[in-house]
């Protein structure tokens, strides 16, 4: 554990829970890509099944249920509870052309091919393109809310706080991870133009919107 | 070949 690791992992925890919040306080879903919170499900799903069959730590273990927990039920309050609030119309990223493609590399490039490797294989690809459906979103209606930019804002932070962990195991532990670190990286350069937007617009008290 | 106990990350 490193400043970089805590400080994403606090990162991703703070971006699902602004999220969380603002469903349940706006009673409300619009905006939001309900698409990418099932993709985010389905990795940790197939991320946290190590959870049956090795312990880490009281940590690890409280995160991943946490993460796991909050996922679903992010997912259960867009396509349940608020489903009348939910804009299906422009969330039309089809989540097959993702899903099938890194399905497949993940059973191509992997460390070792057994289940549980290619499922979490699966799922580090996975993560990386799984905002997409958001971004596409974003792009059609040409805004986004205020605190749905918080969310993403967190979410991007916390990989490229993790690449910053990354060079800090590497050195001082001689760990790396090539899988993980590669899409690390493609997860963290697809947030560069949203960076971008963010602190142009959005710190500047201005509302994010695309240009028409 | 990677252990699987090594993934200790989130």
């Amino acid at each position: 554990m490193n400043i970089f690791r805590l400080t994403g992992d606090l990162s991703h925890l703070a971006a699902i829970i602004i999220l969380l919040l603002k469903i349940w306080k706006t009673r409300s879903c619009a905006g939001i890509s309900g698409k990418s919170q099932i993709l985010f499900a389905l990795v940790f799903t197939t991320r946290y099944l190590d959870l049956l069959t090795s312990f880490i730590s009281f940590y690890n273990t409280i995160m991943k249920l946490i993460y796991i927990g909050c996922a679903y039920a992010t997912v259960y309050l867009i396509y349940m509870k608020f489903k009348a609030t939910y804009d299906g119309n422009h969330d039309s990223f089809r989540l097959e052309f993702l899903v099938v493609p890194v399905g497949g590399l993940a059973c191509l490039v992997n460390h070792d091919f057994s289940f549980l490797e290619i499922l979490w294989t699966f799922s580090i690809y996975l993560e990386s393109v799984a905002i997409l459906p958001q971004l596409f979103m974003i792009s059609k209606t040409g805004e986004a809310e205020t605190i749905t930019t918080h969310y993403l804002f967190f979410l991007g932070l916390y990989r490229a706080l993790y690449l910053f962990n990354w060079i800090w195991r590497f050195y001082f532990e001689g760990f790396f991870d090539m899988i993980a670190i590669v899409a690390g990286v493609v997860q963290t350069i697809l947030y560069c133009d949203f960076f971008y937007l963010y602190v142009t617009k959005v710190l500047k008290g201005k509302k994010l919107s695309l240009p028409a | 070949k990677a252990d699987e106990t090594s993934h200790d990350e989130l």
